[in-house]
């Protein structure tokens, strides 16, 4: 990528991590379309042997062979008889049968977490730089489990089992199915496996936000990552015949317009077609379309298949229009005409215009990269929200990453818009998602593990999830693109990373496997969905008063039963702490009257490496207030350190 | 018939494997083999779970399930990229 590092301070701090040369070598796995292994992403200039605990492999197959790894890509499976037994046989001349990425979204992950340092980067020159992964000097093994047909439970757990026995570090997961609970997901399930074994298992929230509930990859073992938005703009306004402006966001690099404006027509006009406003294919009328520029709102099909659908009837150019389902979120695209992206009330205004005027007119006016945008990081508003769908008690996501117009390397098997049509071909693509937010976690995991090695995949989720921010350096709150407003733990969990100072985090919340089986005691599993997750009979102790808001997380996520009556619930956690002998302060803030917060013991006097506990109690005032939702934050500090917790309330 | 068959992830309890087998995955098909006279093992799960995914008919599914050491057995899930 060419601006996260920068954003995330990396660029300053190089130093700081020690990453290969102190031989703390770190592997980092990616579960996904697989590699596009001739990527300068993957270019292993100065890399050293590969180490000797590796126990991977490079797979041959269509377009594949073992000389496509090296010192950097040092593992490539791929794992397709779950799919090949769902849809029938792959069919090679379409797809590669091998750890090739034909699609791009590996290729783009593996390199966001951990590809080498390119130069003189850029999409059509947009976002151009160096572009780097997070762990740069991380070594990198793709397991493709992704295929033209999707992605099967059976592949993926097949790639998480050889995943731990090639010894990754760190495990990357940008794909989600549904809700489900933990016994019965296989992503859960093989997770648990993997953190038992040492390994941080890093996994995209999903893209279902803002709706509530929307969250996937929820267990406690996995870091969920949601998505916020970079200080990097691609803009393209659109300029309408009455003289009036509107910002919009575009990557569309080719055959300019012409210089004077373009008659423009809503595709709802240019269609017999009940859906042809969203520009599906096959709906416009090239007779009314053809030399102009159309309007299209989003929704149904993909953003850039509606330039195709454009392009196909003659048109000249495109604004697409989000809906309220987007609001005033603007993702850019690598359309295939002249095209820009507007927000719903931009797109409402131009619509006003459009129907107003005998002759409406427009021109497309792109202004290329902007950097320094502000505020920033925003919320994604696709970014999926809480609460916690399968144990409430559990506050997700547990952080926000950049995953908003991300530039990061491709496969040249397809365009950047991934279209059949789209005959052009990258180096690097940009696109959006909490894919994309999930491998930057996953990077900065490795950056954390390379330099504390000894870390629990526990620990090192703490160091990131204490340490991040939830203000900007102004003061103000985070916000969520979805409302224009402050954005709350639901939507940021901890906050947005900070690697530089997760990197010395002075105390974790630190967790054992031990632990998360206690956790599934408090929430009344059976010994046999038990003994499914861990691989090994386990008895809850039926003496223990176990509990889920014991559970050691670094976040506090209070659920008040509404069935009347004061209400009290505690959280008990221990502290390790991680860095020099101190003490430590507590200190809680709530936006909820209704509820009385309090921290005992409130300061905690730590030696080297001691562990203390304390209790959180959270004491409702008995009446169920209006909002159902409530926040509060927890700091521990010793005056250089801040150890943060978001909290959420509810009843 | 084969054209009902859906793809099932069965959970062994490795544990309660009985001493007879000299090795799990004789166990593995053991089990298999005594709901169906065709099933066989796509893959064989040795660190993320015990256990095997195999193609099935409900109906040997259930009867699979039903049967000591097997912990559960999972329909296929189709995952999407994010």
């Amino acid at each position: 990528t060419t601006r996260t590092p920068q954003f995330l301070g990396l660029d300053k701090s190089a130093d700081m991590f020690p990453e290969s040369s102190s031989g703390n070598e770190v592997v980092v796995g990616v579960l996904d379309t697989g590699v596009w292994p001739e990527s300068k992403s993957f270019n292993d200039a100065g890399f050293g042997p590969i180490p000797t605990t590796w126990k991977g492999a490079c797979e041959s197959g269509t377009n594949f062979t073992a000389a496509n790894c090296n010192k950097k890509l040092i593992g490539a499976r791929f794992f397709s008889k779950g799919v090949e037994a769902m849809l029938g046989p792959i069919d090679e001349t379409t797809e590669s049968k091998s750890p090739r990425d034909d699609d791009g979204h590996g290729t783009h992950t593996s390199s966001t977490a951990a590809g080498s340092v390119v130069p003189d980067a850029s999409l059509f020159g947009y976002a151009s730089g160096t572009a780097r992964g997070m762990a740069t000097r991380a070594r990198v093994a793709v397991y493709k489990v992704c295929w033209k047909g999707g992605c099967f439970s059976s592949d993926i757990l097949a790639a998480i089992d050889k995943a731990i026995s090639d010894n990754v570090n760190v495990l990357s997961l940008s794909l989600g199915g549904g809700m489900s609970d933990y016994f019965r997901d296989s992503v859960a399930i093989g997770a648990f496996s993997a953190m038992e074994k040492g390994i941080l298992v890093s996994c995209s929230a999903g893209n279902a936000g803002p709706s509530a509930y929307s969250l996937s990859n929820v267990a406690p073992w996995i870091t969920t990552v949601g998505a916020g938005t970079l200080d990097r703009d691609f803009p393209a306004s659109v300029s309408l015949g009455n003289g009036l402006n509107y910002s919009g966001v575009s990557l569309y690099r080719g055959n300019a317009l012409p210089e004077s404006p373009l008659p423009l027509i809503y595709a709802g006009n240019a269609t017999n077609a009940t859906n042809g406003n969203l520009c599906m294919t096959g709906t416009l009328s090239p007779e009314l379309v053809a030399g102009k520029i159309v309007l299209c709102d989003r929704g149904m099909n993909a953003r850039v298949q509606k330039g195709a659908v454009v392009k196909a009837a003659g048109g000249l150019g495109m604004v697409l229009s989000n809906t309220a389902a987007n609001g005033e979120e603007l993702v850019a695209d690598t359309h295939l005409l002249p095209a820009t992206a507007v927000g719903e009330r931009e797109g409402n205004a131009i619509k006003k215009y459009l129907f107003s005027e005998a002759k409406p007119t427009v021109k497309i006016v792109f202004q290329g990269t902007k950097v320094g945008v502000e505020p920033s990081p925003v919320v994604a508003a696709f970014s999926s929200r809480g609460p916690n769908s399968i144990t409430p008690q559990i506050l997700k996501p547990d952080l926000i990453a950049p995953g908003v117009n991300i530039l990061a390397g491709w496969s040249k098997a397809v365009g950047p818009t991934g279209l059949a049509v789209d005959e052009r071909r990258v180096d690097f693509n940009i696109i959006s998602g909490t894919s994309m937010s999930c491998p930057h976690v996953s990077g900065l995991a490795a950056l954390i593990k390379s330099a504390h090695p000894d870390w629990s995949p526990a620990a090192v989720r703490s160091a990131l999830m204490t340490t991040a921010y939830i203000a900007y350096k102004n003061g103000n709150k985070l916000q969520d693109s979805a409302t224009g407003k402050s954005s709350t733990p639901f939507d940021h969990g901890s906050g947005h990373v900070d690697p530089v100072a997760a990197l010395n985090p002075g105390l974790v919340y630190d967790l054992t496997a031990d632990d998360y089986l206690g956790f599934l005691c408090a929430l009344n599993y059976t010994a046999t969905q038990i003994t499914s997750l861990a691989r090994r009979k386990f008895q809850c102790d039926a003496g223990k008063k176990y509990s889920v808001s014991d559970l050691n997380y670094p976040s506090f996520a209070v659920v008040f039963d509404t069935m009347g009556g004061a209400n009290v619930v505690k959280h008990t956690r221990i502290l390790t702490n991680v860095g020099p002998a101190g003490t430590y302060k507590a200190s809680v803030t709530s936006d909820s009257k209704n509820v009385k917060i309090t921290v005992e013991p409130e300061e905690l006097s730590f030696k080297a490496n001691e562990k203390k506990s304390f209790t959180v109690t959270f004491t409702s005032s008995g009446s169920t207030p209006q909002k159902l939702n409530g926040f509060g934050r927890l700091e521990w500090t010793n005056g250089k350190n801040v150890v943060g917790s978001p909290i959420s309330i509810s009843w | 018939s084969s054209s009902l068959k859906s793809t099932y992830i069965v959970h062994m309890a490795k544990s309660e494997m009985p001493e007879s087998f000299e090795h799990h995955t004789l166990w593995y098909e053991s089990s298999l083999q005594s709901v169906s006279d065709s099933a066989e093992m796509m893959y064989t799960y040795e660190n993320a779970i015990h256990g095997f995914s195999t193609r099935l008919t409900p109906e040997e599914a259930r009867l699979l399930e039903s049967q000591t050491g097997i912990l559960a057995v999972l329909p296929e899930v189709k995952y999407e990229l994010h």
